[in-house]
């Protein structure tokens, strides 16, 4: 996966994400695809989740998946989480819950419950750092005032960092994939570099929407397990999403 | 960049959304939270079923790939589902509603929404 939150000069908040799921769950060799990840593509939806005839939250998901990947919660914060991988993954995590002891919870049930209570940017990333979970997870959040955009790096237990939208220090977004922004990504797998690199090419003056999907448009950062691509905007409470495709040559992951 | 890792130019007007890259518009669907549980997810489930039952297909033929005696799939079917009663409310309710409305076991569904925390290793 690769998530972008980002402020353009006016102070406004935009969110964009790649969601990638599929990694070694079947090799099509004819499409050259992956299977699970093209079986999921048609189950995309955009749900708005209603109480009262009102818009509580709105998200991207897969029909079937009742937890959330991606959401909105229209004027006051957006929501996207991504895979960590560690040893200490979330089968100890499913393991400890079987065997009764469930003090964590589960990632995309907690990403949910945020989005449909949490009532401002603040009370969001308080609850995504502190409460326990079953797995490791990178979880990125923006908000609807100037700064107001993070990286929360969990483990099952721990909030291990919190990397923010500085603008003193020039940076006017924060970009995650699926390793540790202060380590350097696996060699074969660097979406990093070129999705930093696009940005940069952007320019905090020009970010839009409709670049940050050029952004998310850009191989390796679209692959080849790359479902859909959704962009957020927090202040119109715009959800928009594609389902994508990576022609060849294209990188798997 | 015609080797590994195919990277490319920053790509620039890619928006409106369109061309090889583009595979298509999702639809939209509500979910009302005034509804049980149970039944919050059943119009979206209806529409969706036959690509669900697909899906899981798939994956059981996966899993029967990696174990072909079947006792993989014949786990998730039979130890899963004790996982719904478990969860929080409205959760396992919500399951069993999709469940339901898709026709696959409750293992199966179960599966699919925990996957996450089966892939992190």
């Amino acid at each position: 996966c690769t998530s972008i939150v980002a402020e353009d000069p006016k102070g406004n908040l935009f969110h964009g994400r790649n969601l990638d799921f599929g990694l070694f769950m079947g090799w099509d060799m004819k499409n050259r695809s992956w299977i699970v990840a093209e079986q999921l593509k048609p189950l995309v939806v955009n749900v708005d989740f209603r109480r009262n005839n009102q818009t509580v939250f709105k998200s991207t998901t897969f029909a079937g998946y009742i937890g959330m990947l991606t959401g909105i919660k229209p004027n006051v914060f957006t929501l996207t989480m991504n895979e960590r991988f560690s040893l200490d993954g979330g089968y100890i995590g499913i393991l400890e819950w079987i065997l009764g002891q469930r003090k964590g919870m589960w990632m995309s049930f907690l990403t949910r419950s945020v989005l449909e209570n949490a009532t401002s940017y603040e009370v969001a990333k308080t609850r995504l750092a502190q409460t326990e979970l079953l797995a490791p997870a990178y979880f990125i959040l923006g908000g609807n005032q100037t700064g107001q955009g993070c990286i929360i790096t969990r483990s099952r237990l721990l909030s291990l960092d919190i990397l923010e939208i500085d603008l003193k220090l020039g940076r006017w977004y924060v970009l995650e994939t699926n390793y540790d922004h202060w380590k350097a990504p696996l060699f074969l797998d660097d979406r990093r570099t070129p999705g930093m690199t696009c940005m940069n090419k952007t320019t905090q003056t020009n970010i839009t929407l409709k670049t940050m999907y050029s952004v998310l448009s850009t191989k390796p950062v679209l692959n080849k397990l790359t479902t859909y691509t959704t962009l957020m905007d927090v202040s119109t409470g715009n959800l928009e999403s594609y389902i994508r495709d990576c022609p060849n040559p294209c990188m798997p992951w | 960049q015609f080797i590994p890792p195919y990277t490319e130019d920053c790509r620039a007007d890619m928006y409106p959304p369109k061309g090889p890259t583009f595979k298509g518009r999702v639809t939209w669907y509500t979910v009302d939270l005034d509804l049980h549980p149970s039944k919050r997810w059943m119009p979206l489930i209806t529409d969706k079923k036959a690509e669900l039952v697909s899906m899981m297909q798939t994956i059981k033929d996966l899993a029967n790939a990696f174990v072909p005696s079947g006792k993989l799939v014949e786990m998730v079917d039979k130890a899963l589902p004790f996982l719904v009663e478990t969860l929080p409310y409205p959760f396992g309710d919500e399951l069993r509603g999709v469940a339901a409305a898709s026709g696959l076991p409750l293992g199966e569904v179960v599966l699919f929404n925990i996957f996450y925390e089966v892939f992190t290793v």
